[in-house]
């Protein structure tokens, strides 16, 4: 049995509206460490991983594991009808073949409720774990998300690099170039807006913006967003949760 | 021109 209660729904529809435009069908894996979930999306070059922790709810009840497959458009629709202050709990048996959305506004006692079905769902399962990276990258993540927006107008491809004092993020098309210098700075009075470079190697990858226009969707998730580089391999972009985290893997471009 | 590369060059399956 599954009981996983949100004080408020606005987190669990913050992070489906994160990534279900990436990914349609997950599992949703339901253990006592809390419900954790894995994804490629259809070109294969974007993976998300989503991590929640038994920290980030009210209450916490998982009997025995038990894998939700979803229809993040189905289950974003259910989302929807619940208001953002509505506390959310998910409900579903030891195998269960639907998934029970409890809204309830506690002022007006009002409970909707609704019943999503589920499905089997066929996934891989990549071995994420255990990458070495050469550069780890702390930044505010609405300032990423708008360089990753204003760099895409100029280009599909951006370039990002990295160097002991400098992250220099380079976009060149047909109209024009662009480019963002960002430099690592310590605000202490507002300790989100900090940049932070953290440098074993430089490193140089490009990455196509329609993928980066994905994983910024998660800023909403986070005020600051980690970004770990190295130089022939996916790069890691992570919004941490209160308890927990969604990671986007992304593997970059080659020059042919 | 650039080439894009999918993720299962990088990753085992578990």
């Amino acid at each position: 049995m599954l009981e996983a209660k949100f004080e408020e729904a606005s987190l669990f529809k913050k992070v489906i509206d994160s990534f279900k435009d990436c990914v349609q069908l997950v599992n949703f894996n339901c253990s006592e460490h809390g419900i954790a979930a894995q994804a490629v999306d259809d070109s294969r070059v974007l993976l998300v991983s989503l991590s929640i922790g038994t920290e980030s709810f009210q209450d916490f009840r998982c009997d025995r594991n038990v894998t939700l497959g979803a229809d993040l458009s189905s289950l974003s629709k259910i989302l929807r009808c619940g208001n953002n202050n509505d506390n959310l709990t998910l409900i579903a048996d030891d195998t269960p073949d639907s998934l029970l959305l409890l809204f309830e506004d506690t002022k007006k006692d009002r409970i909707s409720e609704y019943s999503l079905k589920l499905m089997d769902i066929d996934a891989d399962f990549l071995d994420i774990e255990g990458m070495q990276y050469d550069t780890t990258i702390t930044m505010p993540s609405a300032e990423f998300a708008k360089v990753v927006r204003d760099l895409n107008q100029l280009s599909d491809s951006l370039n990002i690099l990295v160097t002991k004092d400098t992250v220099k993020f380079v976009a060149e098309g047909d109209i024009g170039s662009g480019s963002v210098i960002v430099k690592p700075h310590t605000d202490m009075d507002k300790p989100d807006d900090s940049v932070k470079v953290e440098l074993d190697k430089p490193v140089d990858l490009t990455f196509g913006s329609k993928y980066l226009l994905d994983i910024i969707k998660g800023a909403g998730l986070s005020n600051q967003i980690t970004i770990k580089l190295s130089s022939e391999t996916p790069a890691l972009f992570e919004f941490g949760l209160q308890s927990g985290y969604l990671q986007f893997f992304l593997a970059p471009k080659f020059n042919e | 021109q650039t080439l894009q590369i999918e993720l299962q060059n990088y990753y085992t399956q578990d």
